[in-house]
């Protein structure tokens, strides 16, 4: 039911890199360190409150699962122009 | 919506479709993106006309990878398609990826549900955050009308309603689970999680989760119908049995059971009974409780039997459960048992009874078990 998480953490982190850029507006060029990345946390907890999962702000187990399914291509909140 | 809600201004929509998926006949696409079209100009004044040339309003395609818009796809799985809200060039243009597989049943992507979702963002619909909602952007598998009370309450606000359209029955919105009045259809153990059903949809309640998951029924089990009357575990046999009109289907963990769904009356019930309202396996005693109406039976597990001097009255053996009102309640939506307790629920309540006290110790919200 559940799809395995990738053991690699990196394979975790660029999965969601990818999704927030994708779906998210999350501009490439501005991210640092993982650890200190608040443009990233912020993506993510608009991800997760638009999905209505736990808003943690981090690349859980559930958020990653959602990252995974298919989907349709238009972002969630950036704006059309 | 779309911010600054984008919309076409006449209600007479034009589209092309400019090529074709292989996976599919031709005749199977055109009627897929006919029936797509159809979903929105039921409840709105719009009509759709199609062009065999030239510039349409919204023009189909199906691409891979980069596919001329700059807003490549991903290959297979991912990202099964996307839309541009409506204006001019290439607002409307709608384009499927041509690495997925496209169907028109429950397997692989259905492309009617997938191009009644695009169309939705070319008529000017935003993605909902309703799991239930068409524009929901995650796909899941459903039968029957696709547009939700959401879907329909966005589009009619761009172009108001059908005046002339037939009565649609709309999917109705993802149940909250926090909500006082909250009354649920089944709720059983499965390997150690607890799975709530509530009309069309599950809570998937998991020690190790935070907060409880809401899916559709049908996108985890298409086999089986959209509404579940009741279900239980028997943790001895590593099976769920879930319970819909007068069949019942078997899971063990999360795969159906081959040989299913049979009767509820090979179990013993007379054919009068064409419903079960909930049903309980009582590890202590191997005996599993079936709830209909105001009665309930007895099913002895390994045996395979009725047992004999039931259906008895819920009310008389089950004491003490009062509504608000002072009401005795006799039927009851769902049941639970664990450590001695066992748990009848009934409208937005449940009732903790004491199998050795024999008596209701405790009540509480029906919605305490999704950490309300």
């Amino acid at each position: 039911f559940t799809k395995p998480v990738p053991a690699n953490k990196t394979d975790t982190w660029l999965l969601g890199e990818r999704y927030l850029r994708r779906f998210y507006g999350m501009q490439p060029g501005l991210l640092g360190n993982p650890k200190s990345s608040d443009v990233m946390t912020e993506k993510i907890r608009a991800m997760q409150s638009f999905f209505k999962l736990e808003v943690t702000g981090k690349l859980d187990d559930n958020t990653l699962e959602v990252m995974k399914k298919a989907r349709c291509g238009v972002p969630e909140v950036a704006e059309y122009n | 919506l779309f911010p600054r809600k984008p919309k076409w201004q006449n209600t007479l929509v034009t589209f092309r479709v400019t090529n074709y998926t292989p996976d599919l006949e031709k005749e199977d696409v055109d009627r897929a993106i006919h029936n797509a079209l159809k979903v929105w100009s039921v409840v709105t004044p719009l009509k759709f006309k199609r062009l065999r040339e030239g510039i349409a309003d919204i023009m189909i395609s199906f691409g891979r990878r980069e596919h001329g818009d700059h807003n490549p796809f991903d290959g297979p799985e991912g990202l099964l398609a996307h839309a541009y809200p409506p204006g001019i060039g290439i607002g409307g243009d709608t384009h499927f990826d041509e690495d997925e597989i496209w169907t028109k049943d429950s397997h692989a992507y259905n492309l009617f549900l997938v191009a009644a979702h695009e169309f939705g963002h070319a008529l000017g619909m935003a993605h909902s955050n309703d799991p239930g909602s068409l524009m929901y952007p995650v796909y899941s598998y459903t039968s029957g009308f696709p547009l939700s009370e959401d879907d329909i309450k966005g589009i009619q606000e761009l172009y108001g309603p059908n005046p002339d359209h037939k009565k649609v029955k709309p999917q109705p919105e993802a149940p909250k689970k926090c909500d006082p009045e909250l009354s649920i259809d089944a709720v059983t153990e499965l390997r150690g999680e607890v799975l709530i059903f509530k009309d069309r949809y599950f809570w998937r309640v998991h020690p190790q989760f935070t907060e409880p998951e809401l899916a559709l029924i049908q996108s985890t089990w298409p086999q089986l119908p959209k509404k579940v009357n009741a279900a239980y575990e028997n943790s001895e046999k590593d099976i769920v049995i879930i319970f819909s009109g007068i069949r019942m289907w078997a899971l063990n963990g999360y795969t159906l059971v081959p040989g299913y769904p049979k009767y509820i009356h090979t179990l013993g019930l007379p054919k009068s009974i064409r419903k079960i309202d909930a049903a309980v396996y009582i590890s202590d005693t191997g005996k599993t409780l079936l709830f209909t109406d105001e009665e309930y039976w007895s099913y002895n597990e390994q045996s395979g039997t009725m047992d004999h001097g039931y259906p008895r009255s819920i009310k008389d053996d089950f004491p003490g459960m009062q509504e608000r009102d002072g009401d005795e309640v006799d039927e009851v939506d769902a049941a639970t048992y664990k450590n001695g307790y066992l748990y009848l629920y009934h409208e937005n309540l449940q009732y903790e009874y004491s199998y050795n006290r024999r008596k209701v110790v405790r009540m509480m919200k029906a919605n305490d078990l999704l950490n309300c």
